[in-house]
């Protein structure tokens, strides 16, 4: 996260590290429910086994095992079969874990958004993950919060890409707060009015982040994905 | 090798791993940069000369993308193939090694461009410095120059009809951006070998028709796409299936829409099953409070938080009754097999019965209160 801060510990439960031997920390991940998380199809490409990824929660300091920490092997990857390489579109994973976490102050799932329930234009939402920081990679956990940005606005920023319905653009024009390397797959989360925070995006692509080029964070449209993602976890749910 | 990781030291070097043939030694690469697919020659060799080490990695680059946009401004004539021939150089066949370009392309280029970067504050990439290529009929060293007729858009290009190259995005898009306006010529999606929605005329691409996934705001690509009898139902990708087979817990649809939505709440939060294509309010007699957890988690809604039996008045409602689960555990038990130990009954009329009403709750996005530290 470029222009963010340090995260106190507890404070995005619903944040996760996927993990792979021997390099660690490769991706974020949100926890979406006791055996179900989140993610980018983009971080499974050359590795899409189960087998070789876990899931970290409860963590702050990637560095420093927390006593709350609990980690899952991935039991199965499902990845959208209109994920599309070229363009990152679609880009969106349902991880199922080996067995359910146990939900305390520092595991908890966040909400999903309802069937199209977007953020408003202009809200601020938060990004966090153990990104790049434009000068090195944190071990703690950084958070920025980012304001929602138009569609039509968002395209003028990437001449080359097509910003699609399946995409969220969140960020400033300036690029001072934003996501980058190795934060994919982490959450874009709003505040509802009830005080329940909702995941509308997952970091998923944006110019180089720690250059010259400016401009917003690109995130997986979640809303768009709603019904896609409660259809995958009822159907392995009951084996079907 | 079969990798080119080792094609140094491949000649006769057992330093390469044994599954590779001495003869298959290759350093080369086919091109598979989208913007770089048009060139005189089709083979690269990694790293590049902006010290990118795999085309993945120079796909995400900042030049792949700076490159194009700077195409636009017509600054010269053969920037994309003096852009190509540095993200993707040139791989010799024979002694499959990186053919550079010379130095005068690469100073014609910079030369006229980089002052139209410097106009948006942008920079001329540091890694393409002109005079680690060499001049052109240089001994003992070949280089690249462009002939008249290469192309000077990429793929990713639209070529306008004065000859300058817009980016393929702004095909059509409505704004006038080719200096003769024919950029936004025959836009229809016909002419553009696009199929129509009728609706909001958006044009998509013909393999996106009854494919499953709804591409037209009205999502017309996704109608009449079967003709099933009328004991059938068309699965999401459009498949038939015997409507007796609808939420029978098993899947017969390829894509397994025919299980899918089995167990809904109405719009009061009464329990909705669905069987045979029919809709069934379900009634209370041996329902368990083990069901309404079930059937929370196949709705996806998470847990129980009620579960009621209500009367049911003057709706007529045709009803299922839930017979005792066979299974000790009803947690494994899948609601849809719950759902095969319901019994479709009869259309009742004014019959007043009990309807379950469950109210299901999905503890998420709470972050723990702040605690309270004495200080």
């Amino acid at each position: 996260i470029l222009g963010g801060r340090t995260s106190r510990p507890g404070r995005w439960p619903w944040q996760c590290s996927l993990q792979s031997e021997p390099s660690g920390h490769i991706c974020g991940c949100v926890l979406i429910g006791n055996k179900w998380a989140l993610t980018v199809a983009h971080c499974f490409e050359g590795r899409e086994s189960a087998d070789v990824w876990k899931v970290v929660l409860g963590i702050n300091n990637l560095d420093h095992p927390s006593p709350y920490m609990q980690t899952r092997h991935v039991k199965s990857i499902v990845v959208h079969s209109r994920y599309n390489r070229a363009v990152v579109d679609y880009d969106i994973s349902v991880l199922e874990l080996e067995t359910e976490v146990e939900v305390t102050s520092y595991v908890r799932p966040v909400c999903l958004p309802g069937r199209g329930q977007l953020p408003k234009a202009d809200q601020y939402c938060h990004i966090t993950g153990w990104g790049h920081m434009g000068n090195r990679m944190p071990f703690k956990l950084q958070e920025g919060e980012v304001r929602i940005i138009s569609v039509s606005q968002c395209q003028s920023y990437f001449d080359m890409k097509t910003i699609t319905s399946r995409m969220l653009c969140a960020g400033y024009e300036a690029g001072t707060i934003d996501s980058c390397m190795g934060d994919s797959g982490g959450p874009l989360v709003c505040e509802e009015d009830d005080g329940r925070w909702s995941l509308y995006g997952l970091t998923s692509w944006g110019s180089v982040c720690f250059s010259k080029v400016l401009g917003p964070g690109v995130y997986a449209n979640v809303t768009h994905f709603t019904e896609w993602i409660e259809r995958q976890i009822y159907l392995r749910t009951f084996n079907l | 090798c079969t990798s080119t990781s080792c094609s140094s030291g491949c000649h006769g070097n057992t330093s390469c791993d044994l599954r590779n043939t001495v003869n298959n030694c290759s350093g080369c690469e086919p091109i598979s940069l989208e913007i770089c697919m048009n060139l005189p020659y089709n083979s690269t060799r990694f790293p590049n000369y902006l010290g990118h080490h795999s085309q993945k990695e120079t796909s995400v680059s900042w030049e792949s993308s700076l490159f194009p946009a700077l195409v636009q401004t017509n600054c010269y004539k053969y920037l994309m193939f003096f852009a190509c021939t540095v993200l993707v150089p040139m791989c010799d066949p024979v002694t499959q090694q990186r053919v550079p370009p010379c130095r005068s392309l690469c100073r014609n280029s910079k030369e006229r461009c980089e002052s139209v970067l410097g106009i948006v504050g942008l920079q001329w990439p540091e890694d393409t410095d002109c005079a680690q290529f060499p001049e052109e009929g240089q001994a003992n060293s070949s280089c690249l120059l462009p002939d008249p007729d290469v192309n000077e858009c990429s793929p990713s290009h639209f070529k306008c009809r004065s000859g300058r190259c817009v980016l393929s995005s702004k095909r059509c898009d409505g704004h006038m951006d080719c200096d003769d306006d024919s950029d936004e010529e025959t836009c229809g999606c016909v002419e553009r070998g696009l199929w129509e929605c009728p609706g909001d005329k958006t044009c998509i691409h013909h393999n996106m028709i009854c494919d499953g996934f709804p591409d037209c705001s009205q999502q017309e690509d996704e109608k009449n796409c079967s003709v099933c009898s009328n004991h059938e139902m068309e699965c999401n990708n459009h498949q038939c299936v015997h409507r007796l087979l609808w939420c029978d817990g098993r899947r017969h649809c390829s894509d397994s829409s025919d299980e899918w939505n089995c167990v809904s709440l109405s719009d009061e939060g009464f329990v909705v099953v669905h069987k045979a294509g029919l809709e069934y309010r379900v009634c209370a007699d041996g329902w368990s409070s083990n069901l309404s957890s079930v059937a929370c988690i196949q709705m996806g809604l998470g847990s129980t938080l009620l579960t009621q039996i209500t009367h049911t008045h003057t709706h007529s409602f045709s009803h299922t009754h839930t017979l005792s689960p066979t299974h000790k555990h009803t947690h494994t038990l899948s609601f849809t097999h719950t759902h095969t130990h319901t019994s479709a009954g009869h259309k009742t009329l004014f019959h007043p019965s009990f309807s379950l009403f469950v109210l299901c709750v999905l503890e998420c996005g709470r972050r723990p209160a702040a605690r309270m530290v004495k200080r």
